[in-house]
């Protein structure tokens, strides 16, 4: 496997610029040829023995990769599909040695777990819902939420996982009878749930009951709001979002992600922050992932960008390499790395300082 | 804009809705 792998380019990569830094530690090559989709980083557990893992996603297989040293990935283990092709994999928190992927075409049709044994005799992957799939969301507590069906009959189930991958306990959550774009987990409360709605809404659930709490109409101005982040403080709900239809303003530059706080009793909300691209910049949200107060964005300018939620600007910015754009980007669940894909298969592991 | 726009503020607005919203 060593062929799959390149060497480690031991230096930044990119000038720091108001404070932050990447560092290239590794990179990953994608032999099959065909065309990269998503990364994530996983926990994995072998004789009592806790590590991590690198999924790779191409469209039709899905790689995990073993940390051989600090800076060398194996791959050593393949999943192949045939007929639908990956869409995204799915991260499931608090869950050892189970992947998770969404596959269909344009829209999610099947969510599949993904299982690695040695015995050859095992099944290797287990259907876990097919249908019209909306939207989906691992969770903490060993939990996956998905929406599917059309708006009159429409479903909101929530899976916890039994060890072994199999189903433990199923939930339906009230329907909001709007199409459900995102979920949102609300950063140290189990038991709520967030979601935004193709009319502009926000909306808030009862895990443990099912309720429908509250409906939240936010601004008109961006249409198909993705929400990244949300965290309660002091009776406030405070989410983070991004707009992949938002249009630069004179005012403003291109906004990337936005801070909205909303009351959840009054519904009333207003706007705390716009993290625009630094001057000179052009580009609008393509794709995104937010860790902590970290949030990071491909463009559709094929360059990354980074942001620091406090601070309220632009920390990194990292262009196409080897004059390719970047498709996806990730931040590790297990560390401060960012993992950056292309189209062709190559990722590259960035340490963030 | 102020937090005083947004009206109101409970602590244990998540409770509170809970027991308001329809089961």
């Amino acid at each position: 496997h060593s062929t799959e792998q390149t060497e480690i380019a031991d230096r930044p990569v990119c000038d720091s610029l108001n404070s932050g830094s990447l560092q290239l530690v590794s990179k990953l090559k994608n032999p099959s040829g065909s065309c990269s989709v998503d990364v994530s980083v996983m926990w994995w557990e072998e004789a009592g023995f806790k590590e991590p893992r690198i999924i790779t996603a191409c469209e039709y297989v899905v790689s995990l990769w073993k940390p051989m040293d600090p800076c060398q990935w194996e791959k050593i283990h393949t999943w192949h599909f045939t007929e639908v092709p990956v869409l995204q994999i799915v991260p499931v928190p608090d869950v050892c040695n189970l992947v998770f992927v969404a596959l269909g075409n344009l829209e999610i049709r099947e969510i599949r777990t993904l299982l690695c044994s040695s015995d050859d005799k095992n099944e290797k992957q287990k259907l876990l819902k097919s249908g019209n799939i909306k939207a989906v969301l691992g969770l903490t507590e060993r939990r996956l939420v998905s929406s599917s069906g059309t708006l009159c009959d429409q479903q909101v189930e929530v899976v916890t996982f039994a060890d072994d991958g199999g189903t433990k306990e199923k939930q339906f959550l009230m329907p909001p009878k709007e199409t459900i774009l995102t979920f949102a987990e609300v950063q140290g409360m189990q038991e709520a749930l967030l979601g935004t709605t193709a009319m502009n809404n926000v909306t808030i659930w009862n895990l443990k009951t099912g309720q429908l709490l509250k409906k939240i109409r936010i601004d008109d101005s961006y249409q198909a709001t993705v929400c990244h982040k949300a965290y309660s403080e002091m009776g406030l709900l405070f989410v983070v979002l991004s707009h992949p239809c938002a249009k630069e303003t004179e005012s403003s530059g291109s906004p990337v992600f936005q801070l909205i706080v909303m009351n959840p009793k009054t519904t009333l909300n207003m706007g705390v922050m716009l993290y625009c691209l630094p001057p000179g910049q052009a580009g609008r949200f393509l794709e995104g992932d937010v860790k902590d107060h970290f949030a990071a964005a491909v463009l559709t300018s094929g360059t990354i960008a980074i942001w620091d939620l406090l601070l309220g600007h632009c920390t990194v910015l990292l262009p196409p390499s080897s004059a390719q754009s970047w498709s996806f980007v990730k931040w590790s669940g297990t560390d401060s790395h960012v993992l950056a894909g292309q189209k062709d298969g190559n990722i590259f592991i960035y340490r963030y300082s | 804009c102020s937090k005083a726009d947004l009206g109101p503020i409970s602590l244990n607005w998540f409770e509170e809705l809970s027991s308001e919203a329809p089961p």
